[in-house]
């Protein structure tokens, strides 16, 4: 990259970044653009991709403001991320799905409207990725990404999963998936906004009990959707709102992706940096994006997953946990949107052959330098963590615990590093 | 039931999905200029030769 401070012992000659463009097989005209680094610790680190959600907003948010490399100053000058997630992984950005970030196509019916289009996507791009990259063929493969994420994520394993499994092609070794501050599981997880927003003082309980009573509608709502349905997951979306957009009403300018904050009118966060830093000329030229737009979050991509918001993605879960592959779920404590409650609700619902030990499990504390930066549940492959002093974005709010944690996780120290606590606290 | 709701003016308005992405952009202080990342015609500008499918490129 251009305008960038290296500083800190690397010479700019190798970094190990690429950028790139992957022409989608199972499209009519469609590239998705990627970026990859390499691990600053070293090349047998795991591979991690990370998928942003929205829908449809570019994995550049999250690789500027939350675990990148790099984090854009203010005088449009790139300054290495102390805890990037490049420091314990070989890391991957895609911009999916197709239409967001740089990713583009010539032909609207390669919009995709559910994650069977999502997955094949994106399991087409990491075999052309391998083939590219034979040399990181056989390292740990990661999947991890928030919020929407918690969508694609599920899905995206499964895929990979199933293809290792029929010998697809380049094997995928597939050890683990990640949900930050995911909407997995919506019947339970829109059930427990009210009880969020009781027990963070948000709302009151008459206000509560007065909306609660849209949430039996939203479930039949939820059921009638299930797996395959169109007209009826549509009503689901905006019966099931219902319940969000009251709590708002009653919320004022609370900013839902932390409720510790306000929102200045419609403003939450400022990202206009990143669109400014992707629209000079000589970080084009470098990314080799010529002229092609940069649309930081997709209103049509947004839209055209409609239909996909009310599925119930925890589904494909246990067959994974079964098969021994990792589940870690985390969430930041004063997230509304996907809050850590109800997020902890699906994952304890879950029907596995651990799912006993698992809810029995105490919860212990998750340390980092000495200080309780989160409360971990774990058992087996299966490990929940609500992250202390966090909001929707962990690794922005919390980089050093978030990278603590991926570290641990994906070296299989998480559960025995954090220290024991007795006080199983019964799940709410 | 779904398309009673669908059609329920109630249901109308606010919660429609075009409203709450237009709210996502404008609550990252974001300003897109395309709703989708759409080009004219396929174009071979993303440098594939040779029936490849990924053009990479290393950042220096």
């Amino acid at each position: 990259f251009p305008n960038f401070g290296v500083g800190s012992g690397f010479s700019v000659d190798d970094l190990g970044h690429h950028a790139g463009y992957y022409k989608l097989d199972h499209s009519h005209d469609a590239r998705l653009f990627y970026f990859f680094f390499e691990s600053r610790n070293s090349k047998n680190d795991p591979i991690v991709i990370w998928l942003t959600g929205g829908p449809g907003c570019s994995s550049e948010l999250a690789m500027f403001y939350e675990n990148g490399p790099f984090a854009i100053a203010d005088n449009m000058t790139l300054v290495w991320n102390e805890h990037g997630w490049d420091k314990a992984s070989n890391l991957l950005y895609v911009d999916q799905p197709v239409g967001t970030g740089f990713s583009y196509t010539s032909d609207r019916r390669d919009i995709r409207h559910n994650e069977d289009g999502v997955s094949n996507d994106l399991y087409d791009f990491l075999q052309a990725f391998f083939a590219e990259h034979p040399e990181f063929a056989k390292n740990d493969f990661y999947i991890t990404g928030e919020s929407y994420a918690g969508h694609y994520i599920p899905a995206f394993a499964a895929r990979v999963h199933r293809g290792n499994k029929a010998k697809e092609g380049i094997h995928i070794n597939l050890k683990g998936f990640a949900i930050g501050n995911g909407l997995t599981d919506p019947a339970i997880q829109y059930k427990a906004y009210t009880d969020y927003a009781l027990d963070m003082g948000i709302i009151k309980q008459a206000q509560y009990n007065r909306i609660n009573k849209i949430v039996p509608v939203c479930e039949t709502a939820i059921k009638l959707c299930g797996t395959d349905g169109t007209l009826s997951c549509m009503a689901s979306y905006f019966v099931c709102n219902t319940i969000f957009s009251s709590i708002m009403a009653l919320a004022g300018d609370t900013n839902y992706y932390d409720i510790r904050k306000k929102c200045e009118g419609s403003l939450c966060y400022d990202f206009s940096n990143m669109e400014k830093f992707l629209s000079q000329k000589s970080v084009r030229e470098a990314l080799g994006v010529g002229d092609i737009d940069f649309v930081s979050c997709s209103p049509t991509v947004y839209q055209a997953m409609l239909v996909d918001w009310m599925r119930n993605l925890e589904v494909g879960i246990p067959t994974l946990l079964e098969d021994g592959i990792k589940l870690l779920v985390y969430a930041g404590e004063y997230d509304l949107i996907c809050n850590w409650l109800g997020n902890s609700r699906w994952v304890h619902a879950m029907e596995w052959s651990g799912k006993k030990k698992f809810v029995d499990s105490s919860e212990v504390t998750f340390e980092v330098d000495g200080v309780e930066a989160g409360v971990l549940k774990s058992y087996g492959p299966l490990s929940f963590m609500k992250v202390h002093d966090a909001g929707h974005m962990v690794p922005m709010d919390q980089p050093k615990a978030s990278l603590e944690m991926l570290k641990q996780w994906t070296q299989g120290k998480l559960s025995t590093t954090a220290t024991e606590e007795e006080n199983s606290v019964a799940e709410m | 039931f779904s398309s009673a709701l669908l059609l329920d003016p109630r249901f109308a308005g606010s919660h429609f999905p075009s409203v709450h992405a237009e709210k996502l952009i404008r609550q990252l202080n974001l300003s897109p200029k395309e709703d989708l990342n759409v080009v004219k015609g396929g174009d071979g500008s993303s440098g594939l030769a040779g029936g490849k499918r990924i053009a990479e490129r290393k950042l220096r």
